[in-house]
């Protein structure tokens, strides 16, 4: 940490390309990592478990094909009023703009289908909300073996075709649609159910880091003049 | 002609003192980047270190102009540097990392553990 501080934050990518990348991606007010547990962190160490040795290094046969797997928390969430057996709850997902190097060849929402209360249990499905395309949902495997208890609904097509293009903001609403099985009366037990981390968006990115073209350097240091010399002096290095 | 290989320092073998590969291992947490970065824990860049000799052999894929630079280095100018013993292969690691929205991230990150050496 130390040594960044002797840097200036505009010039570190142009001496290291990789922490300048690692920067970009690291929280700015670099969070306890505990802030990350439960369900989402078990299926990402699960993700990793199987794509990567215990020295961090990508096993031979990938469960993958894609480099990059992003994991995405809801950003808001609204139970709508019980209606009969069914229980329902919106789930809004932010989709961050996509950089050139990465491009999406995944996406997938992991639902526990099935949660459990204390005299009952619900099941559950998930659907993009208000879904009246004629895309067909589904389909596509995940390549690695789902963590237990956890399923997933393929939603690669509807997000290429109906959300990334959309202008401006992009969310993705998911609806979480669960069934009471049994007839008991289960008062307010499904709302704390609902609550907890039970779907979240799973992307998949083929990453080219490495063929990043050099134009984006001049928007890192054009505000700064030195940063310009930087700029002659990074070309004449190349 | 090709005069006779002297080794660099004396006392040291041949072998310890030319460009090979060394085995290095450091925590995500001495970098102090074990707040954001959840596996692995510990990481293997490895480094290169060791002197180029003046007659590069097969073993180091050395590129021609390596062969060239040490002539002139020897030959013409010696504030030319000879060969520098740097990395030749590399190998990706893939790390599981938080991001500043909070999303969980899992990357594979290319040329972050070197595999073998070479002057150049």
């Amino acid at each position: 940490a130390h040594a960044q501080d002797a840097v200036a934050p505009a010039q570190v990518p142009t001496l290291l390309p990789l922490l300048g990348a690692l920067l970009q991606e690291a929280p700015r007010n670099s969070p306890r990592r505990q802030l990350t547990r439960g369900h989402p962190l078990q299926y990402m160490l699960e993700l990793y478990r199987q794509n990567a040795d215990q020295h961090g290094r990508p096993r031979e046969k990938r469960v993958f094909r894609a480099n990059t797997v992003r994991l995405v928390r809801p950003a808001g969430r609204r139970a709508l009023p019980p209606r009969g057996p069914w229980y329902v709850q919106t789930l809004d997902f932010p989709l961050q703009p996509n950089r050139d190097m990465d491009h999406l060849v995944r996406a997938a929402v992991a639902y526990r289908p099935r949660l459990r209360l204390s005299h009952s249990h619900l099941s559950c499905h998930v659907e993009p909300w208000a879904h009246k395309s004629t895309i067909l949902l589904g389909g596509g495997s995940p390549g690695f073996a789902l963590p237990e208890a956890w399923a997933e609904m393929d939603l690669t097509n509807y997000i290429q075709q109906q959300v990334q293009p959309q202008k401006g903001r992009r969310v993705l609403h998911i609806q979480v649609r669960c069934q009471q099985q049994e007839r008991t009366e289960i008062g307010l037990g499904w709302r704390q159910a609902l609550a907890t981390d039970t779907a979240f968006l799973v992307l998949y990115f083929n990453n080219t880091f490495k063929s990043v073209p050099r134009m984006e350097l001049p928007e890192l240091l054009v505000g700064d003049p030195e940063g310009a010399d930087l700029l002659s002096l990074a070309r004449r290095v190349r | 002609q090709v005069g006779p290989v002297r080794s660099e320092a004396p006392g040291q073998s041949l072998e310890q003192t030319q460009c090979s590969l060394h085995p290095f291992q450091v925590s995500f947490h001495q970098l102090g980047w074990e707040n954001w970065i959840i596996a692995p824990h510990l990481y293997s860049p490895n480094y290169c270190k060791g002197a180029c000799p003046r007659v590069l052999h097969s073993g180091l894929r050395s590129p021609n102009h390596a062969i060239i630079q040490n002539l002139i280095n020897e030959l013409v100018d010696r504030s030319i540097p000879r060969p520098s013993c740097v990395p030749y292969k590399y190998m990706p690691i893939s790390v599981l990392l938080i991001e500043a929205s909070g999303s969980i991230l899992y990357k594979e990150y290319e040329d972050m553990i070197a595999q073998s050496c070479t002057c150049r």
